[in-house]
């Protein structure tokens, strides 16, 4: 059977047909389905995943026509890449994050930033309200609507797309990873940065930020460790990638 | 703490591997699984390659979905994907999911039962993976709350 699929690529190299191309896509498709599943877990439960699939079909479509035989990469490795940039990507041409969103995670980044120039360590969340003139249950109610739309939402805020096609996420930045045949240099310049970056934040945020993100840890397994809820340390996590964004774009 | 954390990071890469491959699986097997119901007359009647391409959306994405809570990333495929997708590629050719409409039903059901079973092989070693993984986990995060590792001496 692999002298089948062997087959058809060369075929398709060498004469590229759409029967050929459509019996590949269809092969590979599955590819797609993994990741829209792992996207879809960081994002809210009403993106529908369906769609989420068509954006990556054609990243799929993408990596068959350009692959190349000869470079000695594995096909699926140079397919999932390519897959995840066009989700993302078409995610963000359709500005999923509501606006007033963004805009709220954004005033609260300028009033840290203000705030941390001022006070030389990192503001407490009193010092944020006051300075944004809410109290702290506003702050709080902006904190969880930022973390009801999901992760990707968090690292789309903080993302490092420097690298160009292969936009990195916090979370790819962050954690541990296999690093790929380009770009380990900047990944590990980046982690540097936002190693000592977290070094120097508030006690609970280094916690949640480190057994998140190094230490793999789940929200609830986190919230064992503080002794707070889950919704507390999301509370927690949102805040930190804000003074982080904050930190890393003074 | 090294230690376990190292018996963690590699039980975590072989369960995004076998992660991966159970994902391919099971979408072949929906694909399998979608041209067995049209044949019972429960899908539209999409019965080429295009219907087919079409359908794919529908097909691949899982409509339940829960979050594990923990950090996803996308990695690269590790060595034991690719070893594990070449052992899925010898279960199913590009031929039988293509031509999935030209099967006769006895074959359909022998690819979905094969398909099937590789699926489930992968489900119960993931759930191993899970087990393990998490056990260290809760250890891990024991050792933080009861103050043996602070996150200073980590960073
Ligand atoms: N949030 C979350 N929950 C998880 C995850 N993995 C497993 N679970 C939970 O554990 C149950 C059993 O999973 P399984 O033993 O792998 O057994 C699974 C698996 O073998 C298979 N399966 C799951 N998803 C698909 C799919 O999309 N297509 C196909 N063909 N089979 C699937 O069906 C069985 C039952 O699936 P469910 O009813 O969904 O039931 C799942 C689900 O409730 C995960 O990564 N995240
Ligand atoms: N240590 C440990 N790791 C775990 C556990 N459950 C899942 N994982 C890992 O965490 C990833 C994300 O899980 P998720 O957020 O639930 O996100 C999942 C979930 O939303 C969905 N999914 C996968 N399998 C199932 C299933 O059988 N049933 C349901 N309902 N959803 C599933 O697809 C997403 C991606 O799945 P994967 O690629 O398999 O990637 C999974 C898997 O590699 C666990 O109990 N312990």
């Amino acid at each position: 059977n692999a002298s089948e699929l062997d087959d058809v690529w060369t075929r398709y190299k060498s004469n590229p047909t759409q029967e050929d191309r459509d019996l590949l896509i269809v092969y590979y498709a599955p590819l797609v389905k993994y990741v829209a599943g792992r996207i879809a877990s960081g994002l809210p439960q009403n993106v529908d995943q369906a769609d989420l699939v068509s954006y990556g079909m054609f990243g799929l479509i993408d990596a068959i026509t350009k692959f190349d035989l000869d470079r000695g990469f594995k096909f699926e490795t140079y397919a999932i890449s390519r897959i995840k940039g066009a989700v993302l990507d078409e995610l963000r041409s359709i500005d999923w994050v509501p606006r007033s969103v963004r805009a709220k995670a954004k005033s609260v980044e300028r009033a840290m930033s203000k705030l941390e120039a001022k006070l030389h360590r990192v503001p407490t969340d009193e010092e944020i309200a006051e300075e944004l003139d809410l109290t702290g249950d506003q702050l709080n109610a902006i904190y969880n609507q930022i973390s009801s739309l999901g992760m990707v939402a968090l690292d789309e805020m903080l993302s490092f797309g420097a690298g160009g096609g292969e936009n990195a996420t916090l979370g790819d930045t962050l954690a541990d990873r296999r690093e790929g045949p380009g770009g380990v240099y900047e990944r590990v310049e980046m982690r540097q940065m936002l190693a000592e970056a977290i070094n120097g934040m508030g006690e609970r945020a280094k916690i949640v930020l480190t057994l998140y993100y190094y230490e793999n840890l789940t929200l609830a397994e986190i919230g064992r460790v503080l002794g707070v809820t889950e919704s507390r340390v999301c509370q927690i996590h949102t805040k930190a990638v804000l003074q982080l964004r904050s930190k890393l774009t003074a | 703490l090294p230690d376990l954390r190292q018996a963690r990071v590699t039980a975590a890469q072989a369960e995004n591997d076998v992660s991966l491959v159970r994902r391919v699986a099971q979408g072949r097997l929906d694909i399998v699984g979608h041209e067995i119901r049209r044949r019972a007359g429960a899908e539209g009647d999409g019965s080429d390659l295009p219907g087919l391409l079409f359908s794919l959306p529908d097909i691949l994405s899982s409509q339940s979905r829960g979050t594990s809570g923990r950090a996803v990333v996308i990695n690269e495929p590790g060595s034991i994907a690719l070893m594990l997708v070449e052992e899925l590629d010898a279960v199913v050719s590009p031929g039988d999911l293509s031509g999935v409409d030209s099967l006769d039903d006895g074959s359909l059901r022998m690819v979905c039962e094969r398909i099937g079973e590789f699926e489930a092989s992968l489900s119960s070693v993931r759930r191993q993976l899970h087990e393990r993984i998490d056990t260290i986990q809760i250890e891990i995060g024991r050792r933080y709350r009861d103050g043996e590792v602070s996150v200073d001496t980590f960073l």
